[in-house]
Order: C-alpha cells, then sequence, then structure tokens
C-alpha cells in the first residue's frame, strides 16, 4: 500500500 | 475594512485547535457574501483543508471589500489562548493590511484585550475541487468516530474503511494482531445526532493513514456529527458542520499503484 497524494485526484488552479 | 465578531472566542479557538497540527501558514479569504473561507494543503500534500466560516458564524460581519489575511497559525493560537471562551472576539483588518487585529470582550466584566497579528505574503496553491459523485456517505457521531481513529493508531499505521448497505466496518492491522468495530444503520429519535446514517450507491473499501484521521478528528469538538463521503479509489471527504459553514477534509487513500 502505497500512499497516494492530492495532486493525482485535484488541478492545480 | 473587514470587521467580523464571534459571539464566542471558542469557535475560532476550536477551528484554529482543529487544523494548525496539519497546516501552518494559510491565507484567510475574506468576502461580504461568503464569509471567511481558508482553504490549505498538509506539506505533504496528502490532506486538504477546506474552512468556510459564513457570515452567519459571526454575530456581527462585514467586508467592504475582498481580502486575503496571511496568517501562520501557531501565532494566531499564541494569541487566541490570551482569551476566554466566552469572550466576544472580534477579527478587524483595514483595507491592505500589514497586520490583524484581535480583540476579546468579556462579557460581564469590563475588560478588552487587544492583540496585533503581523499578516504574511502566502504564495500556496490552490486545487480545484469537482463536486464528485460519492459511492457512499456515512454520518456518524464525531466521538464514536473520533474514539476509533485514535484507538487504532496505536495498533496500525492505516484504517481500513469498508461500507456495505447494511454497515460501515472500521478496521485495523498491525503487529500485534487485528481489530474491527462495526456499526450498522440506526435512527435515535430522542437524540438524532446519536443516529448512524448509511448511503450506498456502490460498496467500498479503501485504506486510509491512521496519522491523517487522528488530525481530523481534532474537529470532533466543532460538531457532534461528522459525515464521511467515500468513493473508490478517490479521495475521502471529511465534513464537520459549523453554525453556518463547514470545516471539510479530503484525504488522499493508500492503495497499490
Amino acid at each position: 500500500m502505497s500512499q497516494q497524494t492530492l495532486s493525482r485526484f485535484f488541478t492545480v488552479r | 475594512m473587514l470587521e467580523g465578531k464571534f459571539d464566542q472566542a471558542s469557535l475560532l479557538k476550536k477551528i484554529i485547535d482543529s487544523i494548525r497540527d496539519s497546516v501552518k501558514l494559510c491565507n484567510f479569504n475574506c468576502s461580504q457574501n461568503d464569509g471567511i473561507t481558508v482553504q490549505a494543503i498538509d506539506d505533504s500534500r496528502v490532506l486538504l483543508i477546506a474552512l468556510k466560516m459564513d457570515p452567519g458564524c459571526f454575530q456581527e460581519f462585514r467586508c467592504d471589500r475582498d481580502m486575503v489575511l496571511g496568517l501562520d497559525l501557531e501565532s494566531l493560537g499564541k494569541i487566541l489562548k490570551q482569551g476566554n471562551n466566552e469572550d466576544y472576539l472580534t477579527l478587524i483588518a483595514e483595507d491592505n493590511p500589514d497586520s490583524l487585529l484581535i480583540v476579546f470582550e468579556d462579557k460581564k466584566k469590563d475588560r478588552i484585550s487587544e492583540f496585533s497579528l503581523k499578516l504574511m505574503d502566502i504564495d500556496s496553491d490552490v486545487l480545484t475541487i469537482d463536486d464528485m459523485d460519492n459511492d457512499c456517505s456515512i454520518t456518524m457521531p464525531s466521538a464514536d468516530f473520533s474514539k476509533i481513529a485514535r484507538d487504532f493508531k496505536t495498533m496500525s499505521e492505516s484504517l481500513q474503511i469498508i461500507v456495505t448497505k447494511e454497515s460501515v466496518k472500521f478496521k485495523a492491522e498491525g503487529q500485534i494482531g487485528s481489530g474491527s468495530v462495526i456499526f450498522k444503520p440506526h435512527t435515535d429519535l430522542d437524540n438524532p445526532d446519536e443516529s448512524i446514517k448509511i448511503d450506498m450507491n456502490q460498496p467500498v473499501n479503501l485504506t486510509f493513514g491512521a496519522k491523517y484521521l487522528n488530525d481530523i478528528v481534532k474537529a470532533s469538538t466543532l460538531s457532534s456529527t461528522i459525515t464521511i463521503k467515500l468513493t473508490d479509489k478517490a479521495p475521502a471527504l471529511f465534513e464537520f458542520k459549523l453554525p453556518s459553514g463547514y470545516l471539510r477534509y479530503y484525504l488522499a487513500p493508500k492503495f497499490e499503484d
């Protein structure tokens, strides 16, 4: 199991 | 000019206590219609905090023009400790401010305390969060969820949340062994906040870092219930309602790449 980061799911404005 | 007066200093104290272990610096965005909103991401970029203090959170609120207050939450926390929980707390900022004035007023005595907090220029990314279709939504007493997050952290670095139509199961596996707690939906008519509601479109089985969940449940002081929205292989949303507005945490899951 590896911890995902939010950048993978949300786009940076 | 910004002037926001809380009926109880404890509300802002609890909010800051709920987020300052996750993020140190953040921008408070102030506007007449939305009140004060904050979006901040922790250094590891795993946890995102979205705070919305609507004007209804305040006894009085005015904000003549939109402004951004860059705050060091550790410093703000130090100042908030100086006031009593029941005091009125007023945030005051001039247009283009370089400091934030924080005023406590004791309701019984004629005592007024004033503090000035230096503001900072904080350059932060803003993430766009689309409205997500969730596979599951759970509403449960925040104290119950808080106990699970705290207790299971002593056993494992991860907490698994497994939702079916009939139940929500929290499960931890660690070196010493494993454990699980199962909740079934129920409605408590006498104490609605004690109810457990599970809405499920699809079953989910997600794993989250126990450390982050422990930071999230610090907000349990703000609301007696928590709503958890889960979607397979996507960040979870943990929401605590404020008197008007919300404190939301988006937490990225763990999974095999």
